[in-house]
């Protein structure tokens, strides 16, 4: 990944721009509003103020040889969709774009975006998930069935060695590793003891591995 | 967790309180803008027009005895603050408040806030992660140093044994599970093989995982 154009530079564009470029890919960004351009001047490789629903402005800028182009155009459904179809037109290999709703994500997968993200979604049910479970720091949804799950050792497991937990046949749940302060262990043993504060990577099926979580509150 | 109250139902805030109202939550929306509170009310327990910067129609509502609230107004600065200050007035138990930027997310949590959200920040260094490195589909940071990642495997380890690949002693790197189509095999074994197409779940050292990850391109 060589080349990307950022088309929206609010908070999550800014936001892919600047990571991206940390990582030593060359970004443009383009924004429409002077100051988010000043804002990331300093830190991409070019950064433009434009209206990118402009057919010319954007083929000037050379856009369609990005390797990716990223709109991240949430609000302006219009201009988040126009300017998917441009560069659908102009043959951009790859195109993400952020949409609002999950109407405006089937829009824009329809014009030619091939991925669709949005970031207010998908954060609001994390939280939400780690509201009701306090205990849970982060997961990945390995599929609708399993989870990888980062959760905190409360009073309910502290004290016991790996062993007599047998998290595995209690809640079908493996240990993958656990962390105490800032020290990793990724290569958890039976006779390792869990201690309140501690931090448990586990992978399992959802359904024990809920029923531990609820018995962690 | 039984009552949360979430104050802005714009996109974070909406699936904060309709996924909390799904799992069970007695959710309380409030929004200034009468459709936003419209499009939930047939969802949550209650949804109220109201501006919460307004201290008296805030009192009148009951918030105060809900066990957290949710300050989900990212783009006003000044009514984000204040809430969260006049929540914190009122002795609520636990406040989340979304920010928009690293300096407004300090300003919460100097006057309150217990957790600030940053979502599009996040998603956004996300999607530049999954941009750089494509087979990577998801991850956990469990250190500085150590992530859970969701690959997806290509022509670069297929065919081969889970003993044959050695993840371990190559790129320091423990197999958790892998899915193939909508099988997931949570108990991975050392003469397992693994196909192009597959998804590996992955615990380890980073340095050996980015390694991996870029042989995967
Ligand atoms: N036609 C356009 N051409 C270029 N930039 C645009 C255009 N329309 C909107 N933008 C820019 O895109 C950025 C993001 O747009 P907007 O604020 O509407 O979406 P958002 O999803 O709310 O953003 P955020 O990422 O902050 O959540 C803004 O900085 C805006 O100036
Ligand atoms: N004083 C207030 N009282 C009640 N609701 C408010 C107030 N100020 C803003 N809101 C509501 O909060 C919601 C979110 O605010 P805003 O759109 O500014 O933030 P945002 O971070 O861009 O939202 P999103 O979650 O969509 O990204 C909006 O629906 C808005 O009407």
């Amino acid at each position: 990944l060589k080349d990307v154009a950022v088309i929206g530079l609010g908070r999550f564009g800014a936001s892919v721009a600047v990571t991206l470029q940390q990582s030593g890919v060359s970004v443009m960004g383009i924004d429409v509003l002077q100051e988010n351009v000043v804002a990331v001047a300093g830190v991409l490789t070019q950064a433009v103020q434009a209206d990118a629903t402009d057919e010319h402005a954007v083929k000037e800028l050379g856009v369609r040889n990005c390797d990716a182009v990223v709109v991240a155009i949430g609000s302006n459904v219009s201009a988040s969709l126009l300017v998917t179809v441009m560069l659908k037109d102009l043959g951009v290999k790859q195109i993400i774009a952020k949409a609002s709703t999950e109407l405006h994500a089937r829009a824009l997968k329809l014009v030619g975006a091939d991925r669709v993200v949005l970031p207010e979604r998908d954060m609001g049910k994390r939280i939400a998930n780690c509201l009701t479970s306090p205990s849970l720091l982060d997961y990945i949804d390995l599929s609708p069935d399993h989870s990888v799950m980062e959760v905190t050792v409360t009073e309910f497991l502290a004290g016991k060695t790996l062993r007599q937990l047998d998290l595995r046949n209690r809640y079908d749940a493996n240990v993958i590793a656990f962390r105490r302060g800032n020290h990793m262990n990724m290569a958890p043993r039976a006779d390792d003891s869990i201690e309140t504060g501690d931090v448990l990577v586990l992978a399992g099926g959802n359904e024990g591995l809920e029923k531990l979580l609820s018995k962690l509150q």
